[in-house]
């Protein structure tokens, strides 16, 4: 049996909001550490990795390791339907076809059920292994959002440089070129204005913008954002959620044939 | 002309 509750439920509709638009069905996994998710997109460019930590919810109760398979466009659907300040339990019977979602207003005078059907869905974890970064760079989530739809209105590739003057986001399309620099800024009022730069070693690195814009869904979760690159792999861009977990994006970078 | 690589040819599967 599960029986997950989490009182900060919007957490939950933020978090699917973030996925289903780059995933179409996943596996979400639960176990003694966490309720977890890691998928590929259809193409196989991209992958997302979700952990919201078992400390994170107020009741955590998962008996058995347990993988259920949902259409991420009907779970959005049903999360649609509580309220952003609603607590959501997620309970689930082993071997069970169905999820139920439960809704309860934060006065306790609304109490909703939405039970939906679960799917098999073959899918293999990926082995994801430990890197050195040549360079992390965090800087405000609304900032990158706000580059990725710049830059995608001008070309569809965007090349990200790391160097000792700072990060460039490079793009160019058939009306020409932008090229945007962002410096490292430590001397802001709020930590989570800062632009951090830390390089180890130059990196340059193509991305597809549409990934990168898919992925700035993410947004409302932090206030922050982490991207990290390294040649030769793809890079990460990780949003926290709130204080118990991460939604870490992984993208394939393009290369020159 | 650049190749969009796979994830696939950089994390394994299991």
């Amino acid at each position: 049996m599960l029986e997950l509750r989490l009182v900060q439920g919007s957490l939950l509709k933020k978090v699917l909001e973030s996925i289903k638009d780059l995933v179409n069905d996943a596996n979400f996994d639960c176990s003694s550490t966490g309720f977890s998710l890691q998928a590929m997109d259809s193409s196989h460019v991209a992958l997302v990795s979700l952990l919201l930590r078992s400390e994170g919810f107020e009741h955590y109760r998962c008996d058995r390791n347990l993988s259920m398979g949902m259409n991420l466009g009907n779970m959005s659907k049903m999360l649609k339907c509580a309220g952003n300040d609603d607590i959501i339990t997620i309970k689930a019977d082993d071997g069970g076809d169905t999820v139920t979602f439960m809704f309860e207003s934060p006065t306790q005078d609304k109490i909703a059920d939405f039970e939906m059907k679960l799917m098999d869905i073959d899918s293999e974890h990926l082995g994801i292994p430990d890197a050195e970064y040549h360079s992390i760079v965090r800087m405000p989530s609304s900032e990158f959002q706000r580059i990725c739809k710049d830059l995608s209105t001008i070309g569809d590739t965007v090349v990200i440089s790391v160097t000792k003057e700072g990060v460039k986001f490079s793009t160019a399309g058939d009306i020409g070129t932008a090229n945007i620099v962002l410096r490292q800024n430590t001397t802001v009022d709020k930590p989570e204005d800062a632009i951090v730069i830390e390089m180890n070693e130059p990196v340059s690195l193509s991305f597809a913008l549409r990934y990168m814009n898919s992925f700035t869904k993410a947004t409302p979760l932090s206030d922050t954002v982490t991207i990290s690159l390294s040649s030769e792999l793809p890079v990460v861009v990780e949003y926290k959620v709130a204080e118990m977990g991460y939604i870490r994006y992984y993208l394939a970078p393009k290369i020159e044939e | 002309m650049q190749r969009q690589r796979s994830i696939l040819s950089f994390f394994q599967k299991p």
